[in-house]
């Protein structure tokens, strides 16, 4: 097929009681099936309108607040693909599988690709010294079934996150790719997509042209909100990415997407209802064959180019999650700007329409190791509103703007070949690429 | 082109080299 129609479905997760015991399998049963109730439905509409392939959540199927006790009676053995299972027809081959069961007709009876997340339990003893204690690893796991049922994708979050302390590390990082009659995916989870291995190595020595995505992702506002920063991800990596969150707006997590490299096909933020969405796409199974596919880009060409803008400014610092960023305030309607944190120089030019008092905006560089709740390093160049006109509230969550910008170009001397673009406009509004490029040379400017 | 009312702007890079082994919990959580 040279196109597909793709489905992701926003989750909102019923969530079990929070319980100090474990719960009975029965109990713990319901509870999912309640979750897969929903599911189905959206399984069901997605299929009936032609989609060949669905994405639903991360911890979709029994939420996130556990202990490492009280999720085992939500878990089952997961087999790898290579044992050709399909179990809808064969639901006892691998003893009391009633969720994979189910996923697995649903997948067969409405003959799409179903993609979900599960929890794999696999048993160990005194001879392997990583054994826990209980006896027993515990995987977060995302599951591919195929349009016959068909178990094809059995992958274990590497990159847990902190809280999931429900579940174990696999031992090494696997790269999990299944193909299709529409391409070839890759599959990881929330948040690996910050990692190297496996989300840049299924892309670059895997090839894949889509990504399905489940996740369970709270969004932090400016620079980490799952719309903006997981599509340009799927910009930057030139990939097809299919991301389904789960929706809990008491705990910020919506945002979903099928995002294209050349363009974000369809996205879903809601921070109002407290109701899920299905969303679908057409994409193409091979990207690289869109003629607006994306060329690579070389971020750091034209900043390495540039001559520090000299103008009389006075940096200041500021912090966005954590992070300790140096900021210097835009003080007139139109300039150019450069602000530099150890290695990394970014630069600006911009034209507001016209200066507000009651608005400021402040270019910001940061080029260090982030340490809160995951530890990776960071070069960011950002042009953002300060909450307030005090500089001191620079990098706080900002809602809503009415400055408007008329032009600008921003750009740095960034040492790595991995920069994500993003533009989120006010109302937490994505910036449809009309009004911008991305030029070979690295600098994300506006289109003339 | 469109004035546009920006939020924010980013340029996010991503220097894997300098990463630690793990990005999420850590290795003590292994030991």
């Amino acid at each position: 097929l040279d196109t597909f129609i793709a489905a992701v479905y926003e989750h909102a997760v019923i969530l079990p009681n929070k319980t100090e015991m474990p719960v009975s399998k029965e109990e713990a049963l319901l509870y999912m099936n309640k979750n897969i109730d929903v599911l189905e439905k959206a399984v069901k509409l997605a299929a009936r309108m032609g989609a060949h392939i669905i994405v639903t959540p991360e911890d979709g199927i029994y939420g996130w607040e556990f202990t490492r006790e009280t999720i085992y009676p939500y878990l089952e053995g997961i087999p790898a693909p290579e044992v050709n299972w399909t179990p809808c027809k064969d639901p006892k081959r691998f003893g009391y599988t009633p969720v994979q069961e189910r996923l697995s007709c649903l997948a067969k009876q409405n003959s799409i690709y179903v993609v979900a997340n599960i929890g794999d339990k696999k048993a160990c003893n005194a001879s392997d010294p990583q054994c826990p204690p209980d006896g027993r690893y515990q995987y977060n796991t995302n599951v591919v079934f195929d349009s016959q049922g068909k178990l094809v994708a059995r992958y274990h979050k590497y990159n847990l996150f902190e809280p999931e302390i429900q579940f174990n590390f696999p031992e090494d990082s696997k790269v999990v790719t299944f193909d299709t009659p529409f391409g070839k995916f890759g599959i990881f989870t929330c948040f690996d997509i910050f990692s190297h291995h496996p989300a840049v190595v299924v892309v670059e020595e895997f090839q894949v042209d889509s990504i399905v995505f489940p996740l369970a992702w709270y969004n932090t506002l400016p620079l980490l909100s799952a719309v903006p920063f997981q599509s340009s991800w799927a910009r930057a990596m030139r990939v097809n990415l299919l991301a389904a969150n789960t929706h809990n707006t008491r705990m910020h997590m919506t945002g979903s997407g099928i995002y294209a490299p050349e363009a974000v096909k369809v996205y879903h933020y809601d921070m109002e209802t407290h109701s899920g969405q299905l969303m679908l796409s057409e994409l193409k199974s091979r990207p690289q064959s869109d003629p607006a596919y994306p060329t690579p880009v070389d971020w750091s060409a034209f900043a390495r180019g540039v001559t520090p803008f000299s103008s009389a400014q006075s940096d200041f610092p500021g912090t966005i999650y954590f992070d300790e960023f140096t900021f210097t305030e835009l003080k007139q309607n139109t300039g150019n700007y450069t602000v530099c944190q150890k290695d990394l120089c970014c630069h600006l030019t911009y034209q507001m329409s016209e200066k507000r008092a009651d608005e400021v905006y402040a270019l910001g560089a940061f080029d260090g190791l982030h340490t809160v709740e995951g530890q990776y390093y960071l070069q960011i160049c950002t042009l953002l509103k300060c909450h307030t006109p005090d500089l001191r509230t620079c990098g706080e969550p900002v809602g809503s703007a009415f400055t408007k910008f008329e032009e600008f170009s921003l750009s740095g001397t960034f040492g790595t070949r991995y920069v994500f673009p993003q533009i989120l406009l006010s109302g937490s509004q994505l910036a449809p690429e009309r009004y911008y490029e991305i030029l070979r040379d690295g600098r994300l400017k506006s289109r003339s | 082109g469109t004035p546009l009312p920006i939020l924010v702007m980013a340029l996010y890079g991503r220097v894997f080299e300098k990463d630690p082994p793990r990005l999420g919990q850590g290795p003590k959580k292994l030991q």
